[in-house]
């Protein structure tokens, strides 16, 4: 989903 | 992955390891606001769902399993092990004015409106906010156990750690999550008064005291 941030953090 | 994320990662780490140390060693949860673990278990579980259907890493993974154990790990302590220790009239924040704003912002503000997507946003403005009924007990006592400042010192220094973070990260990979940046520069100023006094007196072998 291109506009939507990863949320790769924690 | 940078070495500043990591690092604020690690020092979210110890932590909870040190606050586990500290219920554990002195057999008491005394200065520790229940209100605030509470929080934190909330925020865990809100974000963390996506641990059924978002693949990250093997690191991200173990460290979402180990956020969500041992927060509950630590209600647990007080509310049953350690029970007798924690005084809850000291304790007394309205949490209701952190988690209803919470919310109606993450219903107004987020990149998407899907459930999911809102529970996370709920979880950052929620962890923003979580440590104020801390810091407030804080306030009121007016006194800390020097193990529980370096509590507090670590879990503020993962935030502090997420801001050159994501200045690494705009300029490396042109990641720039507006959300996360805005709710983690409001955690890390709640933060800056706790910060003060421990360097000025804590990291100075001093008692942490706040001037009456």
């Amino acid at each position: 989903d291109g506009n939507v941030i990863a949320h790769d953090e924690l | 992955m940078n070495l500043f994320r990591l690092l604020g990662d690690l020092s979210h780490l110890a932590s909870i390891f040190i606050l586990i140390h500290k219920i554990q060693t002195t057999r008491s949860c005394r200065g520790i606001s229940f209100q605030t673990q509470a929080l934190y278990v909330t925020v865990f579980v809100a974000r963390y769902i996506d641990l059924f259907f978002r693949w990250i890493s093997l690191y991200n993974f173990f460290m979402k399993i180990f956020f969500i154990a041992s927060s509950v790990y630590i209600l647990y302590l007080m509310k049953y092990r350690y029970r007798p220790t924690h005084d809850p009239s000291i304790d007394t924040f309205k949490v209701e004015y952190l988690v209803g704003p919470a919310v109606v912002l993450s219903l107004i503000f987020n990149y998407k409106f899907e459930f999911t997507e809102i529970l996370w946003t709920f979880s950052i403005y929620l962890e923003a906010v979580a440590i104020l009924p801390q810091l407030f007990m804080l306030q009121r006592t007016g006194e800390a156990e020097t193990i529980t400042t370096h509590y507090l010192a670590a879990l503020g220094a993962y935030r502090a750690l997420y801001i050159p973070n994501w200045i690494y990260r705009y300029f490396t990979e042109d990641v720039v999550d507006p959300i996360a940046i805005v709710a983690g520069l409001v955690q890390t100023g709640l933060y800056l008064d706790f910060f003060y006094v421990y360097f000025t007196k804590v990291l100075q072998g001093q008692k942490f005291e706040l001037p009456a």
